[in-house]
């Protein structure tokens, strides 16, 4: 397996106080496999690599630790560069705005925000405001009712919009407001558009990016034009329980200059935790 | 001029890279360029021809050869016993509700009746969702309380479609991830009562290397007879559409082009290709 062939390349620099550059290039090698099969952008692979081998070759050995465990301490330094920023968040008073892909998550992990912000003992309620996908709201419904959660839809409502408008009115005593939106991708310029007249009317204190864990190279260009459209500061990586390793998040991150705010790992509304940087990266490694 | 190792090794690296940018799982567009290599090596190149067209001509004809011919859907239900009866199966969220409406959709307009079955009685919503597709469309819905059991409910559908002539029966079900045993065991019994004729396995193209991993796992458990792949729109390279023709080698039967009716294309190996070669 991948992280056998790592763990193999690290047994090589294992005992050696001086690091040579075959080994190094080896580990490197294994270490380019891992990330690539784990849906790490392959220009940040690459990116990556350089980094580590400079490193690894051109800084002095610290005292005292070998040269296997300098060059693993470089990797993931490296690697908690990229996903290790946290995304900060209060429990204060605020209105999120949830945007992503087509099937990402949004709805399901909009109900799983109103659980977490529930026990955190605010008030919270949920907006559905995509108005384009067949039993967007009752799915968000029946999520909200379940904990008894208030929200607010309008499947005959058109206009996003609107829907935020008149759903602020209705959710005005609650403390978080959390607003659904439906599926988009960043060929689709008319609904990049309305999400830009969502954010804009909205004005949310956050805007997390909710992403597939299995989202591949795709990933980059699509967390951009989010980013570009409504300045994401948060991501949300959904469907952790499955084999995906996540490397996508990596991407988004990166492109929105933000960190991984929660995770989802399963399809209940108790199924989602505070992002762990080092479980996620030995995760990613193999 | 008899191509060495070294001759095209810089253009397989080059393509390696383009089949990777493109979405394709590491494992594949490695094995894929390994394969290319044992073919490549040893063979002539005309004079004209430099490496990088020997090799790029090749791979393009691997590709070809890996993503296949597609499946005639409307043909295979024209010459089969009817009601031909068709489970969709894939994990969440990639489409399978979505494209069970379009084909649903696609199969009537070629004049053959449809019954659809709401297969998926778990998630919140689901039951909604299909059956306003389907009033939409104008499709029979079989569906029972959220909750039911779905092989109570698909078992009905295909009752449903004998007792009334009905050609096709389109058998939607619930995102399910292959490292769930239980819902895997569900999806075994779903295929036990209901006897599918064909197993359509829904993954999206956007999907990256885990791709490989869940179509191996359906492929074990419930061996499909084809797969959709959604959301090319998305990314129109489709990476994922060799990842997984490659792994299960089953056909590709459509491509889903979009969120509208009409937004599934009877699938065709130019669609990919031409998106990847330009
Ligand atoms: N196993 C698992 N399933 C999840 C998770 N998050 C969401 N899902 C499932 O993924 C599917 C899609 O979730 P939705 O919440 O409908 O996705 P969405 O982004 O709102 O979809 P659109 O509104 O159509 O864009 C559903 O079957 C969810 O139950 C997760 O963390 N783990
Ligand atoms: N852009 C685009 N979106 C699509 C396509 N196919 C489906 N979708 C969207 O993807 C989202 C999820 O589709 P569903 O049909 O609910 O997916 P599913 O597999 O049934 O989801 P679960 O039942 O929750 O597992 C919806 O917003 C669809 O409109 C496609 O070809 N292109
Ligand atoms: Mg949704
Ligand atoms: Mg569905």
């Amino acid at each position: 397996t991948l992280s056998n062939s790592l763990k193999d390349a690290m047994k090589k620099l294992a005992g050696k106080t001086v690091i040579d550059r075959a080994a190094v290039d080896e580990l490197v090698r294994d270490l380019q496999r891992a990330l690539l099969s784990s849906d790490v952008n392959v220009k940040l692979v690459m990116e990556l690599s350089k980094q580590i081998k400079a490193r690894s070759l051109d800084e002095n050995l610290p005292k005292g630790i070998n040269a296997r465990e300098h060059v693993l301490r470089i990797v993931y330094q490296e690697l908690v560069n990229l996903v290790g920023k946290e995304a900060e968040f209060s429990l204060k008073p605020q209105k999120i705005l949830m945007a992503g892909l087509q099937g990402s998550g949004k709805t399901t992990t909009t109900g799983k925000l109103c659980r977490y912000f529930q026990r955190k003992g605010l008030k919270v309620g949920a907006i559905g405001a995509d108005n384009f996908r067949p039993g967007a709201y009752a799915q968000l419904e029946t999520l909200c009712k379940k904990i008894n959660v208030p929200s607010y839809g309008d499947p005959k409502e058109k206009d996003a919009v609107k829907i935020v408008k008149d759903g602020l009115a209705a959710l005005k005593d609650v403390d978080v407001v959390i607003v659904d939106t439906a599926g988009r991708h960043a060929l689709e310029d008319d609904l990049i558009d309305e999400i830009t007249e969502v954010n804009a009317y909205l004005k949310p204190d956050h805007r997390w990016l909710v992403i597939d864990a299995a989202l591949g190279q795709a990933a980059r260009d699509q967390a951009k034009r989010f980013h570009e459209a409504i300045g994401i500061d948060g991501v949300i990586v959904t469907k952790m329980d499955g084999t995906a390793k996540g490397g996508g998040a990596m991407s988004a991150v990166a492109e929105t200059q933000s960190g991984i705010v929660f995770i989802g790992n399963g399809e209940t509304i108790d199924d989602l935790e505070r992002f762990d940087p080092n479980g996620f990266i030995s995760r990613l490694l193999g | 001029f008899v191509l060495s190792e070294k001759d095209i090794e810089e253009s397989l690296f080059e393509l390696q890279m383009v089949l990777l940018e493109s979405d394709v799982a590491y494992p594949v567009a490695e094995a894929i360029t390994e394969h290319m290599k044992k073919e490549l090596v040893g063979t002539h190149r005309k004079l004209r021809e430099s490496a990088d067209d020997v090799v790029t001509d090749a791979l393009r004809h691997a590709i070809e050869k890996v993503l296949g011919e597609g499946f005639d859907l409307v043909s295979y239900i024209k010459n089969h016993e009817k009601p031909v009866k068709i489970l969709f199966t894939g994990v969440n969220g990639t489409g399978k509700t979505t494209s069970v409406a379009k084909i649903a959709h696609y199969l009537q307009s070629q004049g053959l009746s449809v019954v659809v079955g709401a297969g998926d009685t778990f998630r919140a919503g689901a039951i909604e969702q299909i059956r306003v597709h389907c009033e939409r469309l104008g499709i029979k819905l079989i569906a029972h309380q959220e909750g039911a059991d779905p092989s109570a409910v698909l078992y009905d559908t295909v009752e449903y479609a004998k007792a009334h002539k009905t050609d096709v029966v389109l058998a939607d079900s619930a995102g399910r991830f292959h490292n769930r045993v239980n819902l895997m065991n569900q999806l075994e019994k779903i295929k036990r009562v209901m006897k599918p004729d064909l197993v359509f396995y829904v993954d999206e193209a956007v999907a990256g290397n885990d791709a490989v991993i869940r179509a191996e796992e359906f492929e074990k458990t419930v061996s499909t007879d084809g797969v959709i792949l959604t959301k090319v729109d998305m990314d129109p390279k489709g990476g994922a559409a060799i990842s997984i023709a490659y792994t299960i080698g089953k056909p590709l039967v459509f491509l889903g082009v979009g969120q509208g009716y009409d937004d599934m294309k009877p699938f065709t190996p130019s669609l990919i290709i031409d998106e990847i070669f330009g």
